[in-house]
């Protein structure tokens, strides 16, 4: 099971633009 | 057209929608001892694009209302009562929607925009970038 943490970077992460 | 810089002038949306751009006001934002409120606002993006029907999602929702919401915490200071109190309640009753951080999200995305931002466009970071 992933960690509080781990699940919240994740989803800010999923959320970050991408290099153009 | 617009170079990202110019853009970046333009509007918040549009700062925040380029990799550098955020990365800088991030950078800005350390520094301002706020930096809870820009990742508090791609966590609502992120949220709003996971899936409903998987048991993550409500794990994400609820680790996002303890770290942000459900505290004292720069985002919790500038969200009103009722949008925490909705927050609150849609997480003690299970009822995960992907809109439920919209409008918390809204309020410190206008907070940001009267503040945070207008000082970020006048600060020696972006000024140095430029």
């Amino acid at each position: 099971i992933d960690s509080e943490d781990d699940l919240l970077q994740e989803c800010i992460s999923s959320a970050m633009p991408k290099k153009k | 057209p617009d170079s990202p810089l110019v853009r970046w002038t333009k509007s918040l949306h549009f700062l925040l929608g380029d990799q550098d751009g955020a990365h800088l006001f991030r950078t800005f934002l350390e520094r301002e001892n706020c930096v809870d409120t820009l990742d508090f606002w791609f966590a609502c993006n992120g949220f709003r694009q996971m899936d409903l029907k998987d048991t993550k999602t409500l794990r994400v929702a609820k680790v996002i209302f303890k770290r942000y919401i459900d505290n004292k915490s720069i985002v919790a200071k500038q969200l009103k009562p009722a949008t925490k109190t909705f927050i609150r309640d849609s997480i003690k009753k299970q009822q995960i929607d992907s809109a439920m951080f919209d409008q918390a999200q809204m309020e410190i995305q206008t907070t940001m925009e009267e503040n945070a931002y207008q000082m970020f466009l006048t600060s020696d970071i972006y000024l140095e970038y430029v």
